[in-house]
């Protein structure tokens, strides 16, 4: 159900159809840029400290 | 009015709404252990003169009701006052005797501001139930009775707050690890782990985090007793249902035209944050604007 749920959520917001389908040799040597690790980290921050309420 | 290209519509003012302020003094009324449950404004309306109501009915046959509104007053630390609606009913002029109104998402406003010294202030609003030239004078003769003691003690307003110990009727938490969770169990948050990996699909794409803890609510929840299920119109089965959620933040790698990107995404309520138990069909309380 979560696995559904998770996979339902991630497609509707990156606008996408289906699973993209990404090779092991596409991956290996992508950096991740400062800027989307600093966001990704405020986020992760911000969802361990404030609650939201359900269906926000 | 001088220009041109903008039509002008012209309003008047028609509204001679009577307002009144109610002030309870919330002190001590809502134990920390206790969840309000509903809220009742119980106002008594006063008898009209007979011959009054006689003539506003030959006058106008078909218009013996007016509009009675209930705000909340938020009084802001500058001193300016915002009035939320809160309930609105239509009152006869034939009525007398006690009215009620549900003010719970008042007192949950009230609560929200956490300041438990200060009072709970409604306003109450007679008005026109029609605006229009058909529209009656019947606001005129609605009256409630106040706390003056010529108009009885016992008809005063009276806000009645229904409320369950939570001790009882609660949630316990988080769930014990080490017990593992059945229908008996009381209703509490479980941790589950979503370990990412083990998806085939996410597969060279989701890169951050590997996994996560969800968490999901188990357990049952002490129902209500026979004296509230008389009282309660929304006493059905109290269940353990997810009351908080917190989002899930992901980094992907996309294809967008011939590179591959990273991007952060946020998946709403997908970390359940607390877990409560509540009867089907109570309303859900707003939260207050910023």
């Amino acid at each position: 159900q979560m696995e559904k749920k998770i996979q339902e959520s991630l497609l509707r917001q990156l606008h996408l159809n289906k699973i993209p389908v990404l090779e092991k040799a596409d991956v290996e040597h992508l950096v991740i840029p400062d800027h989307v690790r600093t966001k990704y980290v405020s986020l992760m921050k911000r969802s361990s400290e404030e609650p939201s309420p359900r269906g926000k | 009015r001088h220009s041109q290209t903008i039509a002008e519509i012209m309003g008047r003012f028609f509204s001679d709404a009577s307002n009144q302020r109610l002030v309870f003094s919330m002190k001590d009324r809502l134990p920390p252990a206790s969840e309000l449950v509903q809220a009742v404004l119980r106002l008594f309306q006063k008898p009209s003169l007979k011959g009054a109501i006689r003539r506003q009915s030959k006058k106008f046959p078909f218009h013996s009701y007016a509009s009675v509104t209930i705000y909340w007053v938020q009084v802001r630390e500058d001193g300016t006052n915002r009035t939320y609606v809160i309930d609105s009913r239509r009152v006869s002029i034939h009525e007398t005797g006690w009215i009620t109104f549900d003010v719970s998402q008042a007192v949950n406003y009230w609560q929200q501001e956490g300041k438990v010294n200060q009072p709970l202030v409604l306003e109450v609003s007679i008005h026109r139930e029609n605006i229009g030239p058909m529209s009656s004078d019947a606001h005129k003769f609605i009256h409630f009775s106040s706390q003056n003691p010529a108009d009885g003690e016992l008809h005063a307003p009276q806000l009645q707050l229904h409320t369950l110990d939570m001790e009882e009727y609660g949630a316990q938490g988080n769930c014990d690890p080490d017990i593992p969770s059945t229908q008996a169990t009381r209703c509490c948050r479980r941790e589950t782990y979503i370990n990412l990996q083990d998806f085939k699909w996410t597969e060279n794409w989701i890169l951050d985090p590997p996994g996560f803890k969800a968490y999901d609510c188990v357990g049952s929840c002490q129902q209500l007793k026979k004296e509230h299920l008389n009282f309660w119109s929304f006493s059905a089965q109290r269940k353990c249902h997810v009351t908080s959620t917190a989002p899930l933040p992901l980094i992907v790698a996309v294809r967008e035209g011939d590179k591959i990107v990273t991007k952060v995404v946020n998946l709403y309520n997908m970390k359940v944050t607390q877990c409560s138990c509540s009867s089907e069909g109570m309303p859900i309380m707003k939260k207050l604007k910023p």
